[in-house]
């Protein structure tokens, strides 16, 4: 699964996810990435792109779920991104992670599995890539 | 001017010891590459949509990630692909779900959400959906890569269903 987030110099938000699933998966089997509100989510708060275990993520709406603890709760990205990868996906019976901005243009990257391929991008600031935990 | 742009490429059970150098480079390259695109969009004014369409087609392209060319086979040994987006200002969202023969699926997604009224298109008439709209298509074996055949072997064999990464990054 590959997928990204970005805030543009206007404030506008959005977010995009690709996937080909899981390895051996059933044929006909979706996960979250196509389901707006699992996999994929962008508002006015919040964009978010999701994978891993994609059952977990449907059962959560991980990223719907996000932005509702920005919203509702008055969480930080960041801390309602951890909260979803550490907490509510994992609950949900799966692991994986999550990318997100939020309307400043802050960036939210949690994952509960050894690593992620992941990379950062500030506009005049050196691009940030990582892989591993 | 806070433009900012953040791109994955799957999570899993990523472990350095398994990854060689060279490969590690391969996939840092191509992240490079992702935030370049998405960069060229920003930098010049262009919308937070049109960022992330760019980073991520360029991650379809790549045969390193799961996603396009390069994603995962099924257990019929099939690829069926999703894809989504969101425009967080208009409440818009476009996705798409079990297509196989759309080189870029994230451009698919992008088409049902500006061209129809809906907001997911599902299997073959997605894809024909695609044709019609002039979006680039691919014959199966474009998406099909000996590193994926062999992930799929290797689950089948251990009667796995797993994530991309999940499975050890040295298959055949």
């Amino acid at each position: 699964t590959v997928g990204a987030v970005a805030r543009d110099a206007a404030g506008r938000l959005a977010a995009a996810t690709s996937t080909g699933g899981m390895t051996n998966k059933r044929a006909g089997r979706v996960g979250d990435s196509p389901l707006i509100g699992a996999g994929t989510w962008a508002d006015g708060t919040v964009a978010v792109s999701c994978t891993g275990i994609g059952e977990a993520f449907i059962r959560c709406a991980a990223a719907h779920e996000l932005s509702a603890l920005m919203r509702h709760g008055g969480l930080p990205v960041q801390q309602a991104t951890a909260e979803v990868a550490e907490v509510l996906v994992p609950a949900s019976g799966g692991s994986g992670g999550l990318i997100a901005v939020d309307a400043e243009g802050r960036p939210g990257i949690a994952f509960g599995t050894s690593g992620m391929y992941r990379g950062l991008l500030r506009l005049g600031a050196p691009p940030e890539i990582a892989i591993y935990r | 001017m806070n433009a900012t742009l953040l791109i994955h490429g799957g999570a899993g059970t990523i472990r350095r010891e398994e990854m060689s150098e060279a490969r590690e480079a391969e996939h840092r390259a191509a992240l490079t590459e992702a935030l370049a695109a998405g960069e060229a969009v920003l930098s010049s004014g262009g919308s937070a949509l049109d960022a992330v369409e760019q980073a991520v087609r360029v991650l379809e392209d790549c045969p390193l990630f799961n996603a396009g060319r390069g994603a995962t086979f099924t257990a019929a040994g099939s690829i069926e692909m999703d894809a989504a987006v969101m425009d967080g200002m208009a409440r818009m969202a476009g996705a798409v779900a079990g297509v196989q023969r759309i080189r870029n699926p994230v451009r698919a997604a992008r088409a049902v959400m500006e061209r129809t009224p809906h907001v997911l298109l599902i299997g073959p008439a997605a894809d024909d959906f695609a044709a019609a709209e002039g979006l680039e298509l691919a014959a199966p074996e474009y998406f099909r890569t000996e590193h994926r055949w062999q992930q799929l072997q290797a689950a089948l064999a251990a009667r796995r269903i797993a994530l991309d990464h999940d499975l050890p990054a040295r298959m055949g």
